[in-house]
């Protein structure tokens, strides 16, 4: 943890007034080796240490505690802010049904996701909500989806011979007639750099024009988090994030590198395989993990 | 040395930065560059290219030493392959990459469907069968893995079968139930053919950062790994913790995967990662 790290420089300083420059180098140093096993982006890290260092500067160092824990508390209240916001929960449609769909890489969990996004709505909300099943790629991907959502009670569209768009845009049309309340689209993973995949997924997003989308990332991906989750805004800009595998012991630095780069917000996570592994996202408990 | 040093920082900067976007740990960049700079202090090497390749070569012979990047297929058959892993690396598609591999060599297979418990596992792994035409053996959803790995390996030495891929449920390394459960499967394999599996191969998914290595230390303690999968190498990401694992654990890649067709798997070849590395 960071405070463990900082516990050897705490006893080294004598002074209890202002940290001497030295002093705040050797803490900044420790907080960079900690943001980077935590997998933050190494230039997220540069800049947020810039932060740091003008803040642990200019601020008065209280009398209360020491200046080290003083760069402790800053750095907390730093990485909360540069999470970004609590979770706002879902916007729902005003008229029609609320349409939502994901987006990520291969094995991201955007199939179990859905599931999850789906029992929650649902419990919380008590509204009908439907899933259009558009991976057409990945082997026994429907079945997959079809099999959970029996659980949850939820119906499944799909139609086979066709091509993701044209499943998508049949299956919101579908769930529109039966009264869905709320309509989630599943896609196949992808890599942003794939150009006919990342098309596949614009004119999805063209054909069936989604209130919501969500791109779901990983929570243990290392350094290219940032790159990820800024491709995919580029070709098909979305609302928020969905963080999963938050039940390993991964440390999740890559939360702060996307929001801090993207500037989009992480709305949900997923903690578990579980049906009801799936909560709103708060910043506080990121922080204190990123942390350590 | 201290003039070298700090005249050249923003370069030796640079080039810090680089092996940790590659998800390089730290601590490893730390002591590549450190020996590099000792050799480019010594021999007086100023220029960029040549200290990359010294770079190159200190990451290479970090892989490539005690080299054992084979596939280990006993004399006696069935060989049996245990595929680990947490959850969506890619173990049932390097499974069948594998099965395919092997396959063409002119080798029977037998796909062991010992994920019991995820959606649609099973049916997943039996796409595969039928597009190679291969065995396949599966119990019921919520079976004892174990159960299925017995009959699997009874089955394979029944029919002649040369080797035996193993597909396992996704599974944190934290998860300490799901983790003997893999044990316990590590001890019907040696039961049934008086040795220890030939391969425990875990698989990693390339996008993965600095928990790499968490998930080699935690899997290696509990099943003594022979090696590891490197998957999604089409990724943007590069991998680069399997060089912290390879240097900090000792556990080699055996095996790369770079894409999602039957025939985009290889065998790993050090000097190639290393120059994607810094491509
Ligand atoms: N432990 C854990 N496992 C998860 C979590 N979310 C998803 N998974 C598992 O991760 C694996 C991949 O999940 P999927 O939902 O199939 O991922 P996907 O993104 O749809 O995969 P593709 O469609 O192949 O791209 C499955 O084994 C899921 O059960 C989580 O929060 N925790
Ligand atoms: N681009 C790319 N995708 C891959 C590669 N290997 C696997 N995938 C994809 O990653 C996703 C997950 O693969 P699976 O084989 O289902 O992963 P798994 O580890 O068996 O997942 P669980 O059993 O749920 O834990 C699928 O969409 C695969 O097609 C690869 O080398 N490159
Ligand atoms: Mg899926
Ligand atoms: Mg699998």
């Amino acid at each position: 943890t960071l405070t463990a790290r900082f516990e050897d420089l705490f006893y080294k300083i004598k002074n209890k007034g202002k940290l001497s420059p030295t002093d705040l180098d050797s803490a900044l140093r420790e907080i960079k080796l900690a943001l980077l096993e935590a997998d933050v982006n190494f230039k997220v890290v540069k800049e947020f240490l810039e932060n740091v260092k003008t803040k642990a500067t200019g601020e008065k160092i209280l009398e209360s505690i020491t200046p080290y824990q003083q760069v402790v508390k800053i750095v907390n209240e730093e990485i909360i802010k540069m999470l970004g916001p609590s979770s706002g929960g879902i916007s729902f449609s005003s008229s029609g049904p609320t349409i939502i769909m994901v987006m990520g890489l291969q094995g991201s969990g955007k199939t179990s996701s859905v599931i999850k996004l789906a029992n929650y709505i649902n419990s919380k909300f008590s509204r009908k909500v439907s899933i259009v099943a558009a991976d057409i790629y990945r082997p026994a991907a429907v079945q997959q989806l079809k099999d959970m959502a029996k659980n949850i009670n939820v119906d499944v569209f799909f139609q086979s011979g066709l091509d993701p768009v044209s499943i998508s845009s049949k299956g919101v049309e579908f769930f529109r007639k039966n009264g869905s309340d709320v309509i989630i689209i599943d896609t196949a993973g992808r890599l942003q750099i794939d150009r006919d995949m990342m098309d596949e997924i614009a004119n999805i997003r063209k054909k069936i024009n989604p209130h919501l989308i969500y791109l779901v990332l990983d929570a243990m991906t290392g350094q290219e988090a940032v790159n990820i989750a800024y491709g995919f805004n580029e070709k098909v800009e979305y609302d928020g994030i969905i963080m999963t595998k938050l039940d390993s012991d991964t440390r999740g630095g890559a939360a702060l590198s996307v929001y801090h780069v993207v500037k989009k917000p992480i709305e949900f996570i997923s903690t578990g395989e579980k049906i009801e592994d799936f909560d709103l996202f708060h910043p506080e408990r990121m922080a204190s993990r990123i942390l350590g | 040395w201290n003039k070298f040093k700090n005249d050249n920082r923003l370069f030796w900067d640079e080039l810090e930065e680089q092996m940790i976007a590659g998800d390089i740990s730290i601590d490893t960049t730390a002591m590549i560059l450190d020996e590099v700079k000792k050799n480019a202090y010594s021999e007086n090497i100023n220029d960029p290219e040549r200290i990359e390749t010294l770079i190159k070569s200190e990451i290479i012979k970090i892989l490539e030493i005690n080299k054992n990047t084979e596939l280990n297929i006993p004399h006696e058959p069935p060989a049996v392959f245990l595929i680990v892993g947490v959850n969506g690396t890619g173990k049932t598609s390097s499974v069948a990459k594998l099965a395919s591999m092997f396959k063409k060599d002119g080798k029977k297979v037998l796909l062991s469907a010992a994920d019991t418990y995820r959606a649609a596992a099973v049916e997943q792994l039996q796409h595969y069968a039928e597009k190679l035409n291969l065995d396949i053996v599966y119990h019921q959803k919520f079976s004892d893995p174990g159960a299925v790995v017995y009959d699997s390996i009874e089955k394979a030495k029944a029919k002649g079968i040369d080797i035996v891929l193993i597909d396992t449920a996704g599974r944190m390394q934290t998860s300490h139930n799901l983790m003997e459960e893999l044990k316990k499967i590590k001890k019907v394999i040696s039961g049934r053919i008086n040795r220890d599996a030939d391969e425990i191969l875990l698989v990693i998914d390339s996008t993965t950062g600095q928990n790499a290595k968490k998930q080699v230390e935690l899997f290696n303690k509990s099943l003594n790994l022979t090696g590891i999968i490197l998957t999604k190498t089409d990724s943007t990401s590069k991998g680069g913790i399997v060089i912290t694992i390879k240097n900090d654990l000792k556990v080699p890649v055996k095996l790369i995967t770079s894409g999602e067709k039957l025939d985009d798997m290889s065998y790993f070849d050090a000097v190639k990662f290393t120059d994607l590395l810094f491509s």
